[in-house]
């Protein structure tokens, strides 16, 4: 199950940042917050998402871009588009030296 | 680097490279596989304090510490969570997971850039002199992305956001993958937050070339490199049996080689032995034998490699059509030369013409004074596959058998077999030419603290030539012909840093620009959002087209407009040079394209202010020219200024 997910690099709208969050200063709590909803599935989902592991977050980017890098199962994509401020998830890729 | 500092025209104790210039603090951030701190390119005799904007930090790893840092070194961070969630742990028995280099590459980029000055630096022997990065007084801040698998986005756009936060000025990145549209591009987004910021970025175009649209890192915001040879060359003689000679390149240091039987590796080995590959060869048709063997699988030293451990005295490398006169010199560890590919076809036939064929190869050392500059074969080819609306490479600049710092524990050829151990190394690619443009961004910074990424790249395009050194235009190492390389090769031309310090006039860009562009992409608000993190509406009573961006060079597409044959872009320049000029214009139109200009002269009042003109380029007829390109430019001159922009058109 865990071949299922792979890293994804997802960028967000921090204009969408609800008030709470900015008042902290910081979005990383924010991303974490929403984190934790996409695993806030039905029981079913919860448990596939038990099999496929909790998503990692790898960084939280703040200074050139908004979002963060987590690795994520398909279905947490999925779930993670429905989310406000969510604006595109893209696969981590591999560049080379040139 | 040795020498390529003199060839750029920077000369110690004049003009960019004066006392107050060199004193000035700026700092690069270096992208790359890490670096060697306790090189002798990288240490902090001498140095000032480090800047009081300076937050960044270096952090502890296998085998680095803090302490490795100094005034010099002021940060070294390493970025590996997304590597390691692909390709596993870091193997720590060929790799620091910290910011120590392994591989060399990140080493040698970074003393490119902004090396201290150090004397009597050569490559057992070669390309001998005093070596120093472009800005040799620079700080350098060191980020390490890329390890023994590659350099995951995730880390590097994790890191471009903390060089950016901590307050570096300049971003160099030798790396790079595939085009991409700039909203699914992790380099070209996060430029554009880097650029907001005022930090200039410079990349390498990517070693694809002589394919065209092989070109990479192409979004206008940043400065693509290409690669070309300095005037400095490592040649070598081969002598065949019957007495024809040709020329080629090696690092190999030792004596000329006696007259070899020679034996071609195809007709030596296995099933793909004509490039020696690994085992491929056979120890009894090859023993005491030259082996020719052809570029392309595996690398050139380890042809070597396999040659030696075959038996084999000697080894001529010869490129097939695609490497073309590209006369790589490599540091073997047996007698081998490179050879271009008119020569590897002599040579073959040759071997056809006798059952007794032998050469011998004689190594000439360091020679200075040949044609320069000469477009790299390898170096990548526009036109932009993501853009066309911009010529990418913007420029070209040295990256071809560039000696500079090289850790002491890697062997030059990266090679296992390879016991050496050099402070210098020589080696090519885009990766080198970036950073030698990286470091001239960090001098003109030095000059001009106020001019925003986009002036500081004008300045660098707008000066650039196109001729060689004996004043034919710059050709093409591709090319069996010596013809010329387009603007498609080189962009605006070879980089001339003391001109560009003083530019007369620059095509600057703002941020609202860049927003009308993505516009004229008809990219969405969310795809906008991605690259600029702003709420962008698209005006849709504007006619926005994307070759409107105030760029320094003009890429004309008439395939889309064929009804028209008629494409007319409008261009705004700066006054930065003196308070009062008049400038006139100068075109060479592009074969088959007519070009008005509206107006034809610019009359500046005062330092600042700015001009705007109209340029129309005209087709005589696209029927028949389908896929084809044609080059031309256009020149402001006043007095001692020239403002030059290339112009490539394609039906």
């Amino acid at each position: 199950a865990s071949t299922d997910k792979q890293t994804y690099i997802i960028h967000m709208d921090k204009n969408k940042m609800p008030a709470l969050y900015d008042s902290l200063g910081n979005s990383r709590q924010w991303y974490e917050s929403v984190i934790d909803s996409i695993t806030q599935f039905s029981s079913q989902e919860q448990e596939e998402e038990q099999e496929t592991g909790f998503p990692q977050l790898l960084y939280t980017y703040e200074t050139v871009t908004s979002g963060f890098a987590a690795k994520l199962s398909t279905k947490q994509v999925e779930a993670l588009s429905r989310v406000d401020g969510f604006l595109s998830a893209i696969p981590d890729g591999m560049l080379t030296l040139h | 680097t040795t020498h390529s500092p003199q060839f750029l025209g920077l000369q110690s104790g004049k003009g960019l490279w004066n006392a107050q210039n060199l004193a000035s603090d700026v700092i690069v951030g270096i992208l790359d596989t890490g670096i060697w701190p306790e090189h002798v390119s990288f240490q902090d005799s001498g140095v000032s304090a480090v800047p009081l904007k300076w937050k960044g930090k270096c952090e502890s790893g296998t085998k680095f510490s803090p302490s490795n840092c100094n005034k010099k070194l002021i940060g070294a961070r390493a970025f590996f969570k997304g590597y390691e969630s692909v390709a596993g742990r870091i193997n720590e028995t060929v790799d620091y997971r910290s910011p120590r280099d392994s591989q060399g590459h990140g080493t040698h980029t970074a003393a490119t850039a902004a090396g201290n000055l150090v004397d009597k630096a050569s490559f057992y022997g070669l390309a001998n002199g005093s070596a120093a990065g472009m800005k040799y007084t620079a700080r350098i801040a060191v980020y390490k992305v890329c390890w023994t698998s590659g350099c995951a986005s995730s880390d590097l756009l994790a890191a471009i956001d903390q060089a950016v936060a901590d307050g570096v000025d300049v971003l160099s990145l030798s790396l790079g993958g595939f085009a991409k549209p700039f909203y699914s591009d992790s380099i070209a987004i996060a430029s554009f937050g880097a650029i907001q910021k005022g930090v200039f970025v410079s990349c390498s175009a990517g070693n694809g070339g002589p394919s065209i649209s092989s070109v990479d890192n192409n979004a206008p915001w940043i400065m693509t490199v290409a690669a070309s040879y300095t005037d400095r060359r490592f040649p070598t003689t081969v002598k065949l049996g019957k007495g024809q000679t040709f020329e080629g390149a090696s690092l190999y240091t030792g004596k000329a080689t006696a007259q070899l039987p020679l034996v071609y590796a195809g007709t030596a080995g296995d099933e793909g032995a004509e490039y020696c590959t690994s085992g491929s060869l056979k120890k009894k048709l090859v023993k005491g034998k030259m082996v020719v063997c052809k570029r392309g699988m595996n690398g050139r030293a380890q042809k070597g490699e396999e040659v030696k451990l075959a038996g084999g005295t000697g080894l001529l490398l010869i490129n097939t059509e695609t490497g073309g006169e590209e006369l790589f010199a490599d540091a073997h560890v047996l007698p081998a030369t490179s050879l271009g590919a008119s020569a590897g076809i002599a040579v073959k036939e040759y071997m056809n013409s006798t059952k007794r064929a032998t050469a011998s190869i004689a190594f000439k050392g360091t020679v200075y004074g040949n044609p320069a500059p000469l477009l790299a074969a390898f170096s990548s080819r526009g036109p932009s596959s993501v853009g066309p609306d911009v010529i990418k490479p913007d420029v070209t600049a040295p990256g071809v058998n560039i000696l500079a710092a090289w850790p002491p524990m890697t062997s030059p050829t990266l090679l296992k077999s390879d016991k050496r151990s050099v402070l210098f190394n020589v080696i090519s690619g885009t990766s080198m030419s970036c950073p030698h443009v990286s470091g001239l961004a960090a001098l003109l910074k030095s000059v001009h603290k106020t001019w925003s990424p986009a002036a500081i790249k004008s300045a660098l395009m707008t000066t650039a030539y196109a001729t060689d050194n004996r004043g034919s235009p710059i050709a093409d190492a591709a090319s069996s012909n010596s013809a010329s390389a387009t603007p498609f090769g080189f962009g605006s031309g070879h980089v001339d840093p003391e001109r560009a310090s003083d530019p007369g006039l620059i095509y600057d860009i703002t941020i609202e620009d860049y927003l009308n562009y993505f516009c004229s992409l008809n990219y969405t608000s969310s795809q906008i959002a991605q690259v600029s993190r702003r709420n962008v509406t698209c005006p849709d009573n504007k006619a926005l087209q994307p070759g409107d961006l105030n760029y320094p060079s003009f890429a004309v597409n008439f395939e889309g407009n064929a009804r028209n044959n008629r494409v007319k872009y409008k261009r705004t320049l700066t006054n930065v040079g003196t308070t009062s000029s008049t400038y006139a214009v100068k075109v060479e139109e592009p074969n088959g394209v007519s070009v008005i200009l509206e107006p034809k002269s610019l009359s500046f009042e005062k330092l600042g202010q700015k001009l705007s003109y109209n340029v129309t380029f005209v087709s005589s007829g696209g029927k028949g020219r389908e896929g084809s390109s044609s080059f031309g430019s256009l020149v402001w001159l006043s007095g001692k200024y020239s403002v030059r922009s290339p112009i490539a058109v394609t039906w």
